[in-house]
Order: structure tokens, then C-alpha cells, then sequence
């Protein structure tokens, strides 16, 4: 069974001991940062995922995440999937996302502590200190871009990661340089992971996808999860929803 | 058209 598999792997970071071990479980019916467990102990995860209804995930948390401004951040982007040709998928991406802030600065433990590791809105809207830091505790690409400089300089002059001879400083990551290109490759590898089941679509089908991902403090992004019914922001809904009628919908009724 | 925000990344078939 499932858990079986959760526990051995467990059990191997255990031993290696190399990170705090802690692991994130969630229901796949879970919205809204509902039915979300954080913990290092395996024997909370699985009571956790006894008492859930229906089908459940639990992945490695990571544990080593970028920080902006000692907080914990992941990166929302979106998605278009349309089949006006039924044998074949055409996927777009969105040029801007957000980031979504949390509220407390990030500790390696008080797993417990929602505020301080779910960066969901849902969650991050009850803390005192929301929208204090940015409106919404939201980031956008612009503003990315600035806290990947940051956390490059922060990295050079520690003399980190950056600091070793074998390693070449090429500046700081950007967002249309690095991150965005390496989210579209995640973006095509998941699709293609499941496109047994998505093809044939009926003709003229399509849909939305939200993408959540984590950059690690080494600038590796990590894939969270895909949502069939994402939210948007405020100031990014307009123009999404006419974009993607465009491609979605127009396209399918051309002029006469 | 040119401003549409989605930008076409990928074919799967």
C-alpha cells in the first residue's frame, strides 16, 4: 500500500539525515489550503492521511526554499490548453505570475506553524500581518526579478554557492532569462506525462491550468502542483480571461 | 494577437 511506500521513504532520509525530514501531505480534493499537513514526524503524516476522505498526496517538503525578505514564497503561474485539432494539444503560458508571500518569517521547523510554510491566500489572509509587507502579500514578475538580484548578492557575499572557484558567477537568475523557460519545460514534461489520457479531446475543448512551484535557495524550481480551477489576482483576471478567449473561443469562430 | 498574454510554448500530439 501507498503508505508503506511513504514510510520506507521516510525512513531513507532518515538515515541520511541530511535535512530536518519533514514531508507535506494534502488531499487531492484539498482547496483552499484546507486538508494541508506540514510535519517531521511520520506517524502524524499517516494519521493525518487516515483521517482524509478520498485520494491523498504526500511529497518531500522542500525545505530549503528561496526567501524573500526571510519569508517563504511560491510561484503561481497559468497555463492555456486548447485542441481545435482533437489528435494534438497547444499549451501557452501566461507572461506574468505571482508570487504568494507568507506572513511570518521561514524557519527549517515549527512545521505546524501554517503562517510560516503555507503560502496559501486562504491561509496567509488571517495573519495580523498581511499586506503589511506587499499588497495581498503578492509579488509580481517585475518585482521577481529584484529579489533574484538580491539573493544573488546575498549568495556572493557569503561566499557561498557562488563563492567556490569551480563555480562561474553568470549574474543573477531573471525571470524571462531562466525561470520562465524552465517553467515551460515542466509545463510541456506533465502534459506529456498524461497525454495518453488527454487525447483525442472533443474538438475546440480546452482549459485553464495554475501552476504552483517552489525555487530552492540554489535556484532550482520545484513543481508543487496543478490546479483544474485556479484562482487568479485582481489586477491579472481582466486580461487573462480575454486572452484566453481569444485563443480559446475566437479562434474557433472566425470572422465571417 | 501580438499584446495576447498567453504565448504559445509547446505542441504535444
Amino acid at each position: 500500500d501507498e503508505r508503506q511506500g511513504f514510510a520506507s521513504a521516510y525512513d531513507e532520509y532518515q538515515k541520511e539525515g541530511k535535512c530536518s525530514n519533514a514531508w507535506i501531505a494534502k488531499s487531492t480534493l484539498g482547496f483552499k489550503g484546507k486538508d494541508i499537513k506540514v510535519s517531521d514526524s511520520a506517524t502524524k503524516l499517516l494519521a493525518f492521511i487516515d483521517s482524509l476522505k478520498g485520494r491523498w498526496v504526500v511529497q518531500k517538503y522542500i525545505e530549503n526554499p528561496m526567501l524573500v525578505d526571510g519569508r517563504k514564497f511560491d510561484i503561481r503561474t497559468w497555463h492555456l490548453v486548447t485542441a481545435h485539432d482533437p489528435q494534438a494539444l497547444q499549451v501557452y503560458t501566461f507572461d506574468e505570475g505571482v508570487l504568494r508571500v507568507s506572513s511570518k518569517p521561514y524557519k527549517n521547523s515549527d512545521f505546524d506553524d501554517d503562517f510560516m510554510h503555507i503560502t496559501n491566500n486562504a491561509i496567509q489572509q488571517d495573519h495580523p500581518d498581511y499586506g503589511k509587507n506587499e499588497q495581498d502579500n503578492l509579488i509580481d514578475f517585475a518585482q521577481f526579478d529584484h529579489v533574484l538580484k538580491l539573493h544573488h548578492q546575498r549568495k556572493k557575499g557569503k561566499g557561498g554557492e557562488l563563492g567556490k572557484e569551480d563555480e562561474k558567477d553568470n549574474g543573477p537568475m531573471t525571470v524571462r532569462g531562466n525561470v520562465l523557460p524552465r517553467i515551460n519545460e515542466i509545463v510541456m514534461e506533465t502534459l506529456r506525462c498524461i497525454k495518453d489520457f488527454l487525447l483525442p479531446q472533443p474538438c475546440g475543448a480546452y482549459q485553464m491550468l495554475g501552476y504552483d512551484f517552489v525555487i530552492t535557495d540554489k535556484g532550482d524550481l520545484q513543481l508543487l502542483e496543478v490546479n483544474l480551477t485556479p484562482g487568479t489576482s485582481t489586477t491579472l483576471v481582466g486580461k487573462m480571461v480575454a486572452d484566453m478567449n481569444e485563443i480559446a473561443v475566437d479562434a474557433a469562430f472566425p470572422d465571417p | 494577437s501580438l499584446n495576447n498574454g498567453f504565448k504559445h510554448v509547446g505542441k504535444i500530439e
